[in-house]
């Protein structure tokens, strides 16, 4: 599976989620990549996501719309709100996203052995595998 | 005014450290590098976040280091299904397809829903046939084969005979 979140000169959020499901799937399984609010969500108020993972416990815990809304009633911010989704809610199911909220902040949380992963900003461009 | 970010996943399902050459290493992060800088270059450009995260995914889907695009897994039957969506932070708007066999890229079909909004979500022939009547050229299904996920499948079917399925690694499940 592969993601993008960005946030705009204009202040504008939007994400976005492709994949090929996992080896040997049962043919017309359906992930969370396309279903809204599960592996993708984007929202101005708060923040855009893009999930990685075992695709059926994020669309049973609305994944997308859980950081969400974490954000916007609980008013957690982005890092507590995707470590606590990726590190307790999503414990023992591989699982990763990339993040960024309204206010340009950034998070790539997982809990599997590594996530291809990366952002870049106006003065920094990073990309990592494992821990490094 | 804000200062344009991008972040982007290429899947959790990493190559373990101990088994991740020099060779896979580099391609993936010059595959990470230049997703960045696709969608980047457009967000310096004034381009909104839906053009950047198209973009960046664009790129990740049509590199086979990734599982998604060229290089996505196959089902049990041997065959790709593909999976994408798109959603506009700044409209609620949002678009994805679902088990297509024959978009090339299917984030930019995804795109294409999201500015009609209605349908929202398109499955299998469905998807197909909308995004080629909306001009998305269709590419035969074996496009997105790679020789390594034939030999994931192979192996995953070979560790549902053997009853060892819960022993695959996640590069065997999801590339």
């Amino acid at each position: 599976t592969v993601g993008a979140v960005a946030l705009d000169a204009h202040g504008h959020l939007a994400a976005a989620t492709s994949t090929g499901g996992y080896t040997a799937k049962p043919p017309g399984r359906v992930g969370d990549s396309p279903i809204i609010g599960a592996g993708t969500w984007a929202d101005d108020r708060t923040c855009a996501m893009s999930g990685t993972g075992k695709g059926e416990l994020f669309i049973r815990v609305a994944a997308g719309h859980d950081l969400h809304a974490r954000l916007l009633y609980a008013g957690q911010t982005l890092e507590h709100a995707a470590q606590d989704l990726i590190h307790r809610t999503l414990q023992g199911v591989g699982a990763g996203l990339c993040a960024v909220d309204r206010h340009g902040n950034v998070v790539l949380p997982y809990n599997t052995e590594g996530m291809y992963r990366g952002f870049i900003t106006a003065d920094t461009l990073h990309v990592a595998i494992h821990e490094d | 005014m804000p200062t344009p970010v991008l972040a982007i996943h290429g899947g959790c399902g990493a190559i373990p450290r101990a088994s991740l050459t020099p060779e896979t290493n580099a391609a993936a992060r010059d595959a990470l590098r230049r997703a960045l800088q696709a969608g980047y270059a457009l967000l310096q450009d004034g381009a909104s976040a839906v053009d950047a995260v198209t973009a960046a995914v664009q790129v990740m889907e049509d590199d086979p280091v990734f599982n998604a695009g060229t290089g996505a897994a196959l089902n049990r039957d041997g065959v790709h299904e593909l999976d994408a969506s798109l959603m506009d932070g700044a409209t609620g708007r949002a678009g994805a397809v679902a088990g297509a066999r024959r978009i090339r890229n299917p984030v930019q079909v995804a795109r294409a829903l999201a500015g009609v909004s209605d349908p929202l979500l398109l499955i299998g022939d469905a998807a197909d046939a909308w995004a080629e009547a909306h001009g998305f050229a269709p590419v035969p299904n074996t496009h997105f084969t790679t020789r390594a996920r034939q030999d994931a499948l192979r192996a995953m079917l070979e560790r549902e005979t053997l009853g060892t399925t819960a022993r695959a690694t996640e590069f065997e499940k999801h590339g």
